[in-house]
């Protein structure tokens, strides 16, 4: 899949993923 | 709430119990956001009900390169609003044990 992983120096973890089409405002 | 553009929203069930929850976070809408957003993606993240800040998570989004330091307000803003929500929730919640 598309999935990204960040950490951050503070211990943080993000996870990027896709934005669920779905979900995202209508243009 | 203000709409800021970003929308938080819960990454899994909120079972009211634990401090840390799953959220993730992605820009609706890119206008309202003062610097030029990096079209990463949703980012997915824990926060701690007790211990972290909003503010402070929306920093650190920042330094790993999601955000620019200009749109730290609004970022941190759209996580206080939805944590708000969720302690707002979890106050008005019984537990059904007693």
């Amino acid at each position: 899949s598309a999935t990204a992983q960040v950490v951050h120096s503070a211990g943080r973890r993000f996870i990027v993923s896709p934005v669920p089409e779905a979900r995202l405002k209508e243009q | 709430a203000e709409d800021t553009g970003v929308r938080v929203e819960l990454n899994e069930e909120d079972d009211g119990k634990k401090s840390s929850i799953a959220l993730k976070l992605w820009v609706e809408d890119a206008k309202k956001l003062k610097g030029k957003y990096k079209d990463t993606g949703a980012i997915e993240f824990t926060f701690d009900l007790v211990n972290d800040i909003p503010e402070v998570v929306a920093q650190e989004m920042v330094e790993s390169g999601f955000f620019l330091d200009s749109d730290v307000k609004v970022v941190g803003k759209s996580i206080r609003d939805r944590v708000s929500l969720i302690k707002w929730r979890r106050e008005r919640t019984v537990s059904p044990t007693g």
